[in-house]
């Protein structure tokens, strides 16, 4: 794991984050439970909590879809490619390319040719990595880690591995209910692109 | 762009050599002293991730801050590291990414910016 030059993190008053989606964007209530999702994983392992707020301008973290150039010198580039990118804190931008196909039911269909296509996404995988660099973790080299940084057409990534938990919980500690990697906290399920369950972190 | 799952995505949206980067593929094999059209671009995408730091006019030519920043990337991503745009590298290349960069501020934050496995850490003893 890694972090941002510095090691920005939120501040020890700040534990109790809240976000709020871009009002333009106008998101469905299941594309926001999708983000929640997210949210959770990380509360689950560090002493952190996130609470949806409508006032977007008073959130600590502000999430918005956004196509091409959108003003924070980082445009992007249409479908596939860049898919989003987050801000170190306390910045708390949190932004995703709009011009990709998003997949928000993340659960496979049947005949396990889950994104048997090249140019869907899982957000919920894209959701857990931008939070990781919200809360200041940097890029990793290991493969099965939240904080790696491709997502290959195909995978759906979103249970933290050792090395994401390692490193959120050395800028922040763990939670008090978190009793280690074994536990099962969010149900979710990790499969790659001919459906075969990956057995991660669980 | 939000779908409740992928069959109900339009196959007129499913374009899958319309990504960014697909481009690249015609630069398979590329390595030191060539010049081939279009790795400009690649040297690009390599300065947008933070493995080139100038961010001037881009030639063609594949000279040596190019093989640099694709051994640090082929470091970065456990490959081999050849300094060659070879298949494994390419295939990765592109792959959908975060937009975040690997290398902030010249340090880079992934296996290139830590001591090869193995390296002795120094020990000192308080006396």
């Amino acid at each position: 794991y890694s972090f941002f030059p510095g090691r920005p993190r939120w501040p020890a008053s700040k534990t109790d984050l809240t976000y709020a989606f871009l009002p333009a964007n106008s998101l469905t209530d299941t594309i926001k439970s999708v983000f929640s999702r997210a949210f959770d994983r990380w509360s689950e392992v560090t002493p952190l909590t996130f609470t949806e707020t409508a006032s977007f301008q008073s959130a600590d973290i502000k999430v918005g879809f956004f196509a091409g150039d959108h003003n924070d010198g980082e445009p992007f580039d249409g479908p596939m490619g860049t898919l989003a990118h987050a801000f170190s804190p306390p910045a708390g931008h949190f932004h995703l390319d709009g011009e990709e196909n998003w997949v928000i039911d993340g659960v496979p269909i049947d005949d396990g040719n889950f994104f048997s296509t090249l140019s869907a996404v899982d957000l919920e995988s894209v959701a857990v990595h931008e939070i990781g660099h919200l809360l200041g973790l940097g890029h990793s080299s290991v493969e099965d880690s939240i904080m790696y940084p491709t997502l290959g057409a195909g995978t759906r990534r979103v249970e933290l591995a050792n090395d994401d938990i390692q490193g959120v919980q050395e800028l922040y500690g763990s939670n008090p209910n978190f009793t280690g990697p074994s536990t099962t906290l969010t149900p979710s399920q990790e499969n790659d692109t001919n459906g075969t369950p990956k057995f991660g972190l669980s | 762009h939000f779908f409740p799952n992928i069959s109900s995505i339009p196959p007129s949206l499913l374009k899958p050599n319309a990504t960014a980067w697909a481009a690249f593929q015609k630069l398979l094999g590329c390595h030191s002293g060539q010049k081939v059209d279009g790795l400009a671009k690649i040297k690009k995408y390599f300065h947008y991730f933070g493995y080139v730091n100038s961010s001037g006019n881009f030639t063609d030519d594949f000279d040596d801050i190019l093989e640099y920043a694709i051994k640090t990337y082929q470091q970065n991503f456990n490959l081999n590291t050849t300094g060659v745009l070879d298949g494994p590298t390419i295939q990765h290349i592109i792959k959908p990414r975060c937009g975040n960069a690997d290398i902030v501020n010249g340090t880079s934050t992934m296996n290139s910016g830590k001591p090869p496995a193995g390296t002795p850490t120094m020990h000192t003893v308080a006396h």
